[in-house]
């Protein structure tokens, strides 16, 4: 017998939003790369009714990406979404969810992201550093130069590179080049892989061994490397305070699928 | 005799009355944007 039809659902009804809650969530909570990403907007959304306290929602939604890592400890509630002028990464996503006796639980996702173009930022802020491969020559001499520098300083572990977030650069006034990546701790002192760099091996898959670190490279008029790594473990939670102003925040992934 | 006020009065009346304050829905989909849009 077929269900009662209801009254079609808005975007921003209650029910929706509620459903995007959990879709989002899903979302970050299913993906091991990159950075968390925030609802923006609800698209759309489409119920099909199943019988007594059971339907099916579609959902369409477009998230944006914050400043929090992935594997950050810090709740979504409390990640800043990445301004525009930051070049923002924009999130689409097709959600698939089912509401039981009052719970919604997600069925099936899939999402795209893309960075917005550089043509948008730069209509905008003409000389605002700008995204580029993560591939990028530049991009991967600039992350080694970092982790080279942190690890030859510090009295911590020895970190070894996870993944490369993002990479920006900046050509006037001055050639900089911007990387963020996560980074994990190994077995060795920084002291002990000056010895042997091969034996230092990755710990445990816990939050407390991943970290992430943040910084420039400055390629003229003065080749110089600035930046910071902070273990998740050893962090003390701050999540508002801007980029750079505190060490261990960030990284994204534009271009990516996932389902 | 009839005037162009009176036909004025009677198209008003050929419309749904609607109460004081009324305020049309938003259109359902897409919501609102929470951010910016790209």
């Amino acid at each position: 017998v077929p269900a009662a039809p209801l009254a079609p659902l808005g975007c921003d009804d209650p029910e929706s939003e509620a459903a995007a809650e959990v879709a989002v969530n899903y979302i970050n909570g299913h993906s091991h790369h990159g950075f968390k990403f925030a609802l923006n907007r609800i698209e759309d959304v489409h119920v099909v009714p199943q019988g007594p306290n059971n339907a099916i929602i579609f959902l369409e939604l477009d998230l944006l990406e914050t400043k929090c890592p992935i594997l950050s400890p810090t709740p979504l509630a409390n990640c800043t979404v990445r301004s525009f002028i930051e070049h923002a990464v924009e999130g689409d996503c097709d959600v698939k969810l089912q509401k039981l006796d009052g719970k919604i639980s997600v069925l099936a996702s899939k999402c795209h992201s893309h960075a917005d173009s550089n043509k948008d930022i730069t209509k905008v802020c003409p000389d605002c550093p700008l995204l580029v491969n993560l591939n990028n020559t530049e991009v991967l001499e600039s992350v080694s130069a970092l982790l080279n520098d942190f690890n030859s300083k510090t009295t911590g572990p020895y970190l070894r590179l996870l993944e490369i977030g993002r990479g920006k650069i900046q050509y006037y006034p001055s050639h900089v080049v911007t990387v963020e990546f996560a980074v994990g701790a190994t077995n060795c002192s920084a002291e002990e892989a000056k010895v042997n760099v091969e034996a230092c091996q990755l710990l445990p898959e816990d939050q407390s061994n991943f970290g992430f670190c943040i910084g420039t490279m400055v390629k003229h008029p003065i080749q110089n490397v600035h930046g910071d790594c902070q273990l998740y473990g050893h962090q003390v939670p701050t999540p508002d305070i801007p980029l750079l102003s505190r060490p261990g925040v960030t990284y994204a992934h534009a271009g990516q699928d996932t389902s | 005799p009839v005037t162009k006020r009176a036909v004025a009065e009677a198209a008003q009346h050929d419309k749904v009355p609607r109460p004081v304050g009324f305020v049309p829905p938003p259109p359902p989909c897409p919501g609102k944007i929470r951010h910016f849009d790209i």
